[in-house]
């Protein structure tokens, strides 16, 4: 589902 | 970390230093939109606010510092160093017209209605539509400089390939940004025609100019 709450991309 | 991803943070990273120097070195920003720029600057500001508070890795803090300092360097040299050579007349685009949406859009549709997440979800909407005004100005002036479309080039691909990362990460670890992705399509979509005017025209050595 929607990834964790901290954008691991850029 | 996938291939797709890391080929595409390459792809931007390298598009992003080819604009630095055809800017520098040429000392002119001529066909360059400085609209395109700042709405890369506010895309990068308002995604990177987490910087000093949320640490992922040395690679992600280390590309974010170099994507906002070049950012902003790039709007400086067009508004400021090298402003005699901006080209204002050709660099029209209401950029309101994707401020405002885009802003709006990201209040009604997130994924957690908090400041940081709304910013970071403006910055993707916005991100998708930031290019129009350069695309805009290269429709407008019926042509780019090769170094001018090479950019263009390994920009567009930059979020393409995430596409690819996405479809991997999806499959391979579960993930899934609907917003992201949708904003990654509309901003890939964008560039169609550009690209069919890069491969049958610049990889043939041809000067990218368009039907004016």
């Amino acid at each position: 589902e929607v990834l964790s709450e901290d954008h691991d991309e850029l | 970390m996938n291939i797709f991803r890391f080929l595409g943070d390459i792809s931007h990273l390298s598009a992003i230093i080819i604009l630095l120097l055809k800017i520098w070195k040429s000392r002119s920003c001529a066909g360059i939109s400085g609209k395109s720029q700042l709405l890369f600057a506010i895309v990068f500001t308002t995604r990177y606010l987490d910087l000093f508070t949320n640490f992922i890795s040395f690679y992600n803090t280390s590309m974010k510092v170099v994507y906002v300092a070049s950012s902003y360097a790039t709007v400086w040299m067009i508004y400021s160093k090298f402003k005699a050579t901006y080209d204002g007349n050709h660099d029209t685009f209401r950029v309101e017209f994707l401020i405002v949406p885009t802003a709006i859009l990201s209040f009604l549709v997130n994924h957690d209605f908090t400041p940081l997440e709304i910013l970071w979800t403006f910055s993707i909407y916005l991100e998708s539509v930031a290019i129009l005004p350069q695309l805009f100005m290269v429709s407008k002036t019926g042509e780019a400089e090769t170094i001018t479309s090479h950019y263009l080039f390994a920009l567009g691909i930059y979020r393409t390939l995430y596409l690819f990362n996405w479809i991997w990460r999806y499959q391979f670890e579960e993930f899934f940004d609907l917003i992201a992705i949708v904003a990654g399509l509309v901003q890939t979509v964008l560039y169609c025609d550009f690209f069919y005017l890069y491969i049958t025209k610049v990889l043939k050595g041809k000067k990218l100019s368009l039907p004016a």
